[in-house]
């Protein structure tokens, strides 16, 4: 059956391991050798949206570091090296596509840069923490059948250190990064190891035909004293086809008057 | 009035930028914050239907009509808020994060956002060095109230203080930074709770990236012409 137009969030099956106990390569990873569905060590159930950590703390590997003094007894970044923090996710999803379906693999947001297997096939994803990406895998689905999809989280570039005394921001190497501060400890919190490593926001699909949008933009303006009110609207069209689209495009605007039920 | 559909032909593999004529609306429902009237939102709808194919693709989101100005008070040097017109007496908290392990789920930002409006708050001031929140943070402050004050990743980590000293010149990749700023706000740009940017915590960026923000964040010249230009019951979103 074909794929409903929308978005589907991809938050469930997740695995991870640490990637210096993997022996194969992502493209091994998502063709011949993925890891069991029984997840068996190095692989562990993951928390997908979450940091290695929370990953980490879910399968009772490290305390909790957010009772008592447990903290303490996680071993930081700085000590362990970045790959030690450095981690493999993977999933899979079922996809059936009809024809002039289009899907796009979207990550709202990854601390700090990652690759992503696809099926055999590789995509870099560049550095920053508060950035989305979007990647069109049509033509890389699997037609009728499973797709593997690997993902390798690589911490922050800079993830510095802690002087034994703590203090603000540590020693203040992960502003050299686009990434939160607050994880080398601040005056209110300890340090966080990973530095919050890890897929920490949503992974979804969207489906779409051959036109897309993009990023709509809503504005207000009001004259007479909130009397006389316009709603501007702008939108970001792709056609992703290889044919001139020729588009009905509607906007509706309706009150919320319960959960199902709108005036317009 | 408050349906409209437009025909568009788009090339093949082009990326285009569409703006619908204005829609009008006579005295709609405002969105007010917590303590001032109702949070009234609209369910914005827009879908894109292709010959020879149907619906392509949907888009939806709440929408506030709210109108949210603010200046610094020369008296006291501490920003003045209004809201559709009205000062308004802020009563705010500092945010970071709602989890230091990042499982943020929807269930636990209804019940964090929620208390804050129970305690009468009526913004939230995400802080530099934590995260440019979500958009189920967002969704939350446009139900419950919550004006939410949002700043960019410069704090003293970025600024050339601190002990050992900091880099002075803010993150080494400025360009980054911009990447994602741009990203960010157009993320959460349609939540009426948003109220306000802010370059970096207790400070400013760096003056390549604080200029480009401001240019980047300015209005529109089209709504920029409705104060040089607009009659005196004209007013500005």
């Amino acid at each position: 059956m074909a794929e409903v137009i929308g978005k589907r969030i991809l938050n469930k099956g997740w695995l991870a391991a640490r990637s210096s106990e993997v022996e194969f390569t992502g493209i091994q990873l998502t063709t011949t050798n993925p890891p069991p569905s029984a997840p068996t060590s190095p692989w562990m159930e993951a928390v997908v949206p979450g940091t290695v950590l929370a990953t980490l703390v879910s399968n009772k590997l490290v305390p909790d570091p957010f009772y008592g003094l447990k903290n303490e007894a996680i071993l930081d970044i700085a000590d362990s090296g970045r790959e030690y923090y450095t981690f493999w996710f993977f999933t899979t999803f079922e996809c059936k596509l009809s024809n002039n379906q289009h899907v796009d693999l979207n990550f709202r947001a990854i601390n700090y840069s990652a690759e992503v297997y696809l099926n055999g096939h590789k995509e870099v994803l560049p550095k920053g923490m508060f950035r989305r990406h979007s990647i069109d895998v049509t033509s890389i689905l699997h037609p009728d059948g499973k797709n593997l999809l690997a993902v390798l989280v690589y911490p922050p570039d800079h993830p510095g250190s802690i002087p034994p005394e703590g203090g603000q921001g540590g020693d203040h190497e992960i502003g050299k990064d686009v990434a939160t501060q607050y994880v080398e400890g601040w005056d209110w919190m300890a340090p966080i190891r990973d530095r919050n490593t890890g897929i920490w926001d949503e992974v979804a699909l969207s489906v779409t035909g051959p036109v897309k949008i993009v990023d709509p933009h809503l504005v207000s303006s009001f004259f007479d004293n909130y009397k006389r009110v316009y709603l501007h609207t702008t939108v970001k069209l792709v056609n992703k086809s290889n044919l001139v689209a020729e588009c009905s495009l509607n906007i509706q605007v309706g009150t919320e008057l319960d959960e199902n039920l709108r005036s317009v | 009035e408050h349906l409209q559909t437009q025909h568009v032909s788009i090339p093949a593999g082009a990326h285009v930028q569409y703006t619908f004529p204005k829609i009008f609306f006579y005295k709609p429902n405002l969105w007010w914050p917590n303590g001032m009237g109702k949070q009234s939102l609209y369910n914005v709808e827009i879908t894109v239907d292709v010959n020879d194919f149907g619906e392509s693709d949907s888009w939806n989101h709440h929408f506030g009509f709210r109108k949210v100005e603010s200046h610094i008070d020369s008296a006291t040097g501490g920003r003045l808020f209004k809201v559709n017109g009205r000062p308004i007496f802020i009563r705010g908290g500092n945010w970071i994060l709602s989890d230091g392990l990042l499982r943020l789920s929807r269930k636990r930002y209804k019940a964090d956002i929620k208390f804050h409006a129970d305690m009468n708050f009526n913004m939230m001031r995400c802080w530099g060095g934590g995260l440019a929140e979500r958009p189920e943070f967002y969704h939350f402050c446009d139900i419950y109230g919550l004006l939410v004050w949002q700043e960019f990743w410069i704090t003293g980590d970025v600024d050339g203080r601190g002990d050992p000293v900091s880099n002075p010149d803010g993150p080494l990749d400025h360009d980054l930074f911009m990447f994602c700023a741009r990203d960010t706000v157009k993320l959460l740009r349609n939540h009426p709770s948003l109220a306000l940017w802010v370059g970096g915590n207790e400070q400013v960026p760096p003056k390549d990236i604080n200029s480009a923000l401001k240019t980047d964040l300015q209005l529109h010249p089209y709504f920029e012409s409705f104060i040089h230009h607009g009659s005196s019951e004209e007013e500005l979103s």
